[in-house]
């Protein structure tokens, strides 16, 4: 495994959201996960519709909460084709399922993984580099006020209440860290990104890992 | 508008939120050639912390049975 590697450096994440007030912080976090694995497979790197995920996810509660599992089982039972964020706009707001004629554009995955990787970590990496951006769901509390560099400290594991997309890693330092996607803007943290540190299970980052197929 | 019932309710959970920065920075542990965790002032500090997790931390850990298991794959699945 290499010491640093991440899909952001190769152009292959979109642009950081912002949720504002929509707590859909899970739909952003698999739309994130299909825009990558998408590109990876050799596509352009599109804006994908999180809207459309807010509205149409009924085993989900749209801006009122989700789960990053569920919603990817959603797609991929209803094999529903993610249309382009300018198709389907963001609303800040939980609205009614949109259906659309088909049209040229929209992207399906063929399958999901979602894995327990809080025993180990090195296969989380494995993943990352093998198959594009996990999402995952941590315990944000002490996110609130974070500015910048590695946490290390106030995160517990087994209490998540936030997902976000893990993007890449970098161990060349003292502390090894997760490079982890927020949807929270670009003025929050690190340019709108999250530095965790790797090997403690922070956060609860390696509980819950999960990613399209493509 | 300052002086208002609302500014005076932001500004007393905007101190509070200064407090807790100073909390959360004295537990940074400083490595060589790495830059620990830091809190400081940023859009969500007039948020008390109950408001912070109504609004922003919502996703959760459902009891489906594909959430929790050491390995699920649609693909080996089928």
């Amino acid at each position: 495994l290499p010491l640093r590697f991440d899909w952001k450096e190769k152009k292959f994440v979109t642009q950081v959201k912002n949720q504002l007030s929509c707590g859909a912080c899970w739909a952003f976090s698999i739309v994130g996960a299909v825009e990558s694995a998408y590109a990876i497979k050799g596509h352009s790197l599109e804006e994908l519709s999180v809207q459309q995920v807010i509205d149409c996810s009924y085993l989900d509660s749209g801006c009122n909460g989700g789960s990053t599992v569920s919603a990817l089982h959603w797609l991929n039972q209803t094999q529903t084709k993610l249309l382009r964020a300018s198709e389907y706009t963001y609303k800040v707001q939980t609205g009614l399922c949109h259906y659309f004629r088909p049209t040229e554009f929209g992207v399906s995955i063929n399958g999901y993984e979602a894995y327990d990787f809080s025993c180990c970590e090195e296969e989380m990496m494995n993943m990352l580099i093998n198959h594009g951006p996990l999402a995952v769901i941590v315990d944000a509390v002490s996110w609130q006020d974070y500015l910048g560099g590695i946490i290390q400290h106030h995160c517990s594991s087994g209490e998540a209440n936030h997902a976000v997309l893990v993007t890449g890693f970098d161990r060349t330092g003292d502390i090894p860290f997760w490079i982890v996607k927020n949807s929270w803007g670009t003025t929050w943290g690190k340019d709108g990104y999250v530095y965790i540190k790797m090997g403690e299970n922070m956060c609860g980052i390696a509980d819950v890992v999960s990613f399209p197929l493509m | 508008k300052v002086g208002s019932k609302i500014f005076q309710k932001r500004y007393q959970i905007f101190l509070k939120s200064l407090q807790r920065h100073k909390h959360l920075n004295t537990l940074t542990t400083s490595t060589n050639g790495t830059v620990p965790a830091y809190y400081g002032v940023n859009q969500f500090s007039d948020l008390s912390a109950e408001e912070f997790s109504n609004l922003y931390l919502k996703s959760y850990s459902t009891n489906y049975t594909l959430d929790k298991p050491m390995k699920t794959s649609t693909v080996n699945n089928s």
